[in-house]
Order: structure tokens, then sequence, then C-alpha cells
């Protein structure tokens, strides 16, 4: 099923919550996507910044990946 | 472009972090 607005949030809220006590990962979130937004960076640039930031949090990547187009996904390892 | 909901979700993420 397509995603909505409401798992963008609750995703959010999620990186939020994991990073409570290291705002500045989240802040790096934000700049990756701000990135993306402004074409500074790819699909493929996407993943693998995001790869690096959520290094160690599996459950992060897994939930980035129900964003990824067909084709794209974050391989986990736990 | 190729990822719509990519883009989704950065746009959540920024106009929710402006207000």
């Amino acid at each position: 099923r397509p995603l909505k607005v409401e798992d963008a949030l609750s995703y959010l809220d999620q990186v939020k919550l994991q990073f409570g006590s290291q705002p500045q990962m989240y802040s790096e979130f934000l700049d990756i996507m701000k990135e993306f937004k402004s074409q500074c960076i790819d699909t493929p640039g996407v993943i693998n910044r995001v790869c690096q930031l959520f290094n160690g949090h599996p459950d992060l990547i897994m939930g980035f990946n129900t964003f990824l187009p067909p084709g794209y996904k974050i391989d986990v390892q736990i | 472009m190729a990822a719509p909901q990519l883009v989704m979700l950065a746009n959540v993420a920024l106009t929710s972090e402006v207000s």
C-alpha cells in the first residue's frame, strides 16, 4: 500500500525517540533530506548516507527501507 | 522524480521541522 504522511510522521518520531540523547543525529538526518530535496544527492546517495548514519540501528534502517522505491533496499545485518 | 515516497518523507521531515 502507498505510504501516507502519517507513516512518515510516525517514522520520524521513531528516529527522534531513538536519538533522544543525540539530537545532532536527527539534525544530520534532516540535512540528508535537505540535500536530497535540493537534488545535491540522488536516491543511492541518500541510501549511502542513511546507511552510515543509522549504522547499528537495524529497526531504523528497516523503517527507512519502506520509503525506498522498488529495486532499492538497505541490507540489515542483525 | 523516481522516488515519490522518499520525497514525501523528506517533505514531511522538513516541514514538520519548520512548524
